[in-house]
């Protein structure tokens, strides 16, 4: 089947997960700073919950972004 | 654990908390108690008391609301986010929200009140998330028995605000066990799918061929009719199963689906009464056997006549030589068997009946 990043309705889960709980900044992909700070923000996420830091959106990163949570975000003010 | 930048927390100890108003999903007197048995939880540990207030406003000021909600943070339905709470301040800070799109329960069906509510008002006395996964501050839902702080929430909250002056008797969660540590032993290690399963306390290690990085997860997380604790397990492959043990029962998995008919006595396979515990299982495919170990003793099972081999129990010692006599966990790969005791892995090569190597039993996470 099609890798997980490349779904794009993973990629829409993920930016709402790494806005709300990483303070990724709002706006669209597509430009070279907004896919690195959104890679930086994967990790930082990865780093979090001790999964591989590989700044991909893998299979184990998206299992996590998926599970019930607590809104209040995991860093940051 | 972490705390909120500048460390906010409440000046005083004396909080005052009103509950604005409550979901159908239970009785008003259940989400009482599920609310006042949260506080106490902090209360426990703390110097920390928690007045009611039934008009007005309070410290913490308790609603349930749905999608948005009234503080431009909405809520998304039913899953997914399921409460949030502000840090310790004026106004706003303090309050926690509960989604109303939630099913509310007070037992271990979801979303269980006092859980979520016990985590939430965390945040309200000034605890950020935590990335231990046994942790109550740990962001992911996961329901458990018991006291629900661990050690690690106990340390956070007492950096704040101190321990509790009546030092009330708590049994905190142990903390989630920490994969590089020297002197880390195993409960039981078994293949699933390709998968490595390393099974220790009430976590479990998911070794996945293509991810370097193990993953650490509650065994209730993910298999909620399992026990806390683990003796032993392995896999046949033949049948696609994966078999639990703990005491004197065992289970069987389909993959992270329970086989019905489990729990079973493990006296089923044939072993004595005497026994009442294994200690490690591991299954041969080459002989089609399963090698049961309990205390200096090993029994054979043969899986295809679904009977234990005559001639059972044998002494580790004697059948395994130039390795210890009890053994906590063992796998088996590509012809060696791994025996795990304590902080030490034997590689065993079954063939030529003797230890090729002594390993420290974490090496396998490339410590």
């Amino acid at each position: 089947g099609p890798l997980p990043h490349d779904n794009p309705d993973n990629v829409r889960l993920a930016e709402r997960y790494l806005h709300r709980f990483y303070g990724l900044p709002a706006g669209l992909r597509g430009r070279k700073a907004s896919l690195d700070a959104f890679q930086d923000k994967i990790k930082e996420m990865q780093e979090f919950f001790k999964l591989e830091v590989t700044g991909n959106l893998d299979e184990n990163t998206l299992d996590v972004m998926q599970q019930p949570r607590c809104g209040v975000p995991d860093v940051g003010e | 654990y972490n705390h909120f930048p500048r460390k906010l927390k409440w000046q005083n100890t004396n909080i005052t908390f009103r509950i604005v108003n409550y979901t159908p999903d239970l009785k008003k007197s259940d989400v009482d108690r599920a609310i006042r048995n949260a506080l106490n939880v902090w209360a426990d540990v703390t110097p920390l008391t928690f007045k009611k207030l039934n008009e007005g406003i309070a410290d913490i000021m308790i609603s349930f609301g749905s999608k948005e909600h009234g503080d431009y943070n909405p809520f998304d339905g039913p899953n997914g986010l399921l409460a949030h709470a502000y840090p310790p301040g004026p106004g706003i800070g303090g309050d926690t929200h509960f989604d109303e799109d939630e099913h509310w329960t007070k037992d271990s069906s979801t979303y269980n009140l006092f859980i979520v509510a016990a985590h939430e008002l965390g945040h309200a006395l000034g605890m950020s998330h935590s990335s231990d996964p046994g942790a109550l501050m740990y962001p992911v839902y996961s329901y458990g028995e018991g006291f629900p702080l661990a050690e690690d929430d106990i340390e956070g909250i007492q950096e704040l605000y101190g321990p509790n002056p009546n030092h009330r008797k708590v049994k905190p969660k142990p903390d989630a066990p920490q994969k590089c540590d020297p002197m880390l032993s195993f409960d039981a290690v078994t293949e699933l799918r390709g998968e490595t399963i390393i099974f220790k306390d009430r976590f479990y290690w998911r070794i996945h061929p293509q991810f370097v990085e193990p993953e650490q997860t509650l065994i209730k997380n993910t298999w909620p009719s399992l026990p806390n604790k683990v003796d032993a397990a392995y896999e046949n492959p033949e049948k696609d199963q994966v078999f639990i043990f703990s005491g004197i029962r065992m289970w069987a998995l389909n993959g992270y689906t329970l086989v019905d008919g489990y729990p079973k006595y493990i006296h089923k396979l044939g072993l004595p009464k005497s026994v009442r515990k294994i200690d490690a299982a591991v299954h041969i495919r080459e002989t089609g056997k399963t090698l049961l170990f309990t205390d200096e003793e090993y029994w054979s099972y043969d899986e295809a006549s679904g009977s234990m081999d005559t001639g059972y129990p044998r002494s580790i010692e004697t059948d395994f030589p130039g390795m210890g006599d009890e053994v906590d966990a063992a796998a088996f790969h590509y012809g060696y068997l791994y025996f795990f005791h304590e902080h030490v892995q034997y590689e065993y090569s079954y063939n030529s009946r003797k230890v090729i190597r002594v390993l420290r039993a974490n090496s396998i996470f490339n410590c």
